[in-house]
């Protein structure tokens, strides 16, 4: 894989989102990694709507929480994802009122990636932004910089936020992942949280996952 | 009720200026309650307003920070005006934190609260050593730490039901930047821990509204295909 990789330097990344008081991370995760694979397949960003999840997404619980794996299968049987302006975003969960006909942005199926750090960086060059999941816990507290907490502090079986990854490469020699959040553009830098990258930390290479755009 | 429109909605706080009226009577009340309830041989005085505020409850109770220090009157001397003294060690100033319960229509006041806590000046020994402050609760630290938090109110706006509720938030507000610190110290990368929106809220409160627990529930995933690894750079 390349040394570094950015997809925001690529176009592939929308603007920061803010999930509000809400459990939502799971739906920014996925429409993050669907807009940027409808963009490398289609050449269009799109701005996804994380709200149609919330309401719609029956396998998964809205502001309680849900799984990427079961957001895929519940876009695919939706038949697609709106645009955020068509179907906006409110932070709590309402009647669902899907509309096929608005349907900007599409997936015909779903992969679960390598649990390999090298191998995700070259996937993640190759193919797109990627969905994946971590322990939040240090999160709370990061204003800026490269977070490589201690593993007591960072339990990797205990995942419980999901965020997406937009690229990778090293600062004054620390290996990082630069990770696009959605808890708005006035957390961590400029709503990134950048973690260390090459040793698991934090089990974010735990649950990587991806759309497939064909 | 001619204080009706002086206040906000029933129960919130309002923060007061120094020459507020009600005030300075609620705060001489607290003073002369101090100093009957200290056995000090002086009597002592406010000598720094910090803040204040004052809520509508069945009648007025005022919240007072103030810092008190020693004046050269004796208690047993009934001179009106009495000096502080000039050199520090002899001031024993203390933080003191004082809740007055005012009844105005029966002219009743009552003191709900007493908090002081002396501030420890760093003492210079011959040898010019500085004694360490670390396990003392100095009063730099405390007044550093509402100076924190001030700013974090101000910068995230966030406005609060009741000076309980301040007071609470506050000490949450401390505790999560002692388990920022602990991060920090203990990062092995380049990682800046501290103030960040969420500082006010416990660890439950931050995981219970923003995180997903269901994502550590392993059982729950569904198998997926296992992507294609890269082909080439």
């Amino acid at each position: 894989a390349p040394a570094s990789w950015d997809w925001r330097d690529h176009g592939a990344v929308s603007p920061v989102k803010n999930q509000g008081m809400c459990g939502s991370c799971w739906a920014f995760s996925v429409t993050g990694n669907i807009e940027g694979q409808w963009f490398l397949k289609n050449g269009s960003l799109l701005s996804l709507s994380e709200q149609e999840l919330v309401d719609c997404d029956g396998l998964d619980q809205a502001c309680r929480g849900g799984l990427p794996s079961n957001a895929y299968e519940a876009i695919e049987k939706l038949g697609g994802l709106e645009q955020e302006t068509d179907y906006s975003y409110t932070g709590h969960k309402q009647n669902c009122n899907f509309a096929t006909k608005k349907v900007a942005a599409y997936i015909n199926s779903s992969v679960e990636l390598s649990k390999d750090e090298k191998e995700i960086t070259a996937w993640l060059a190759e193919n797109g932004p990627i969905s994946v999941a971590l322990n939040a816990f240090a999160m709370q507290f990061y204003r800026k910089g490269v977070s490589h907490p201690l593993r007591i502090f960072c339990n990797p079986w205990m995942i419980d936020h999901a965020v997406l990854l937009v690229g990778y490469g090293e600062r004054k020699g620390t290996p990082f992942w630069a990770i696009k959040n959605s808890w708005g553009e006035d957390y961590g830098e400029q709503g990134y949280y950048y973690l260390y990258r090459g040793s698991n930390a934090c089990g974010i290479n735990r649950m990587c996952s991806s759309a497939v755009v064909n | 009720d001619l204080d009706r429109p002086l206040f906000g909605p029933p129960g919130s706080a309002i923060r007061l200026h120094e020459s507020d009226q009600g005030l300075k009577k609620a705060l001489e009340f607290a003073e002369d309650r101090y100093n009957r309830g200290s056995n000090a041989m002086h009597l002592r005085k406010v000598s720094r307003f910090i803040s204040a505020t004052k809520q509508l409850v069945k009648g007025i109770r005022y919240t007072i920070t103030v810092e008190v220090s020693n004046t050269q009157c004796k208690k047993s001397s009934m001179l009106k005006t009495c000096d502080f003294y000039r050199e520090s060690q002899k001031l024993k100033t203390e933080l003191c934190v004082f809740e007055v319960w005012d009844i105005p229509w029966q002219d009743t006041s009552t003191l709900l609260k007493q908090k002081c806590q002396p501030i420890v000046e760093p003492q210079i020994e011959e040898t010019n050593k500085v004694e360490d402050q670390s396990n003392s609760q100095p009063l730099e630290e405390s007044v550093a730490l509402l100076g924190q938090f001030k700013e974090f109110l101000v910068k995230y706006n966030k406005v609060y039901s009741s000076q309980e509720e301040a007071e609470r938030r506050l000490r949450i507000f401390h505790e999560n930047l002692k388990t920022a610190e602990k991060l920090q110290s203990l990062d092995q990368g380049s990682a800046e821990y501290g103030v960040t929106k969420f500082s006010d809220l416990t660890e439950e409160e931050f995981r219970s509204t923003y995180l997903n627990p269901l994502l550590s529930q392993w059982t729950l995933h569904r198998p997926m295909k296992p992507a294609a690894p890269a082909r080439s750079p």
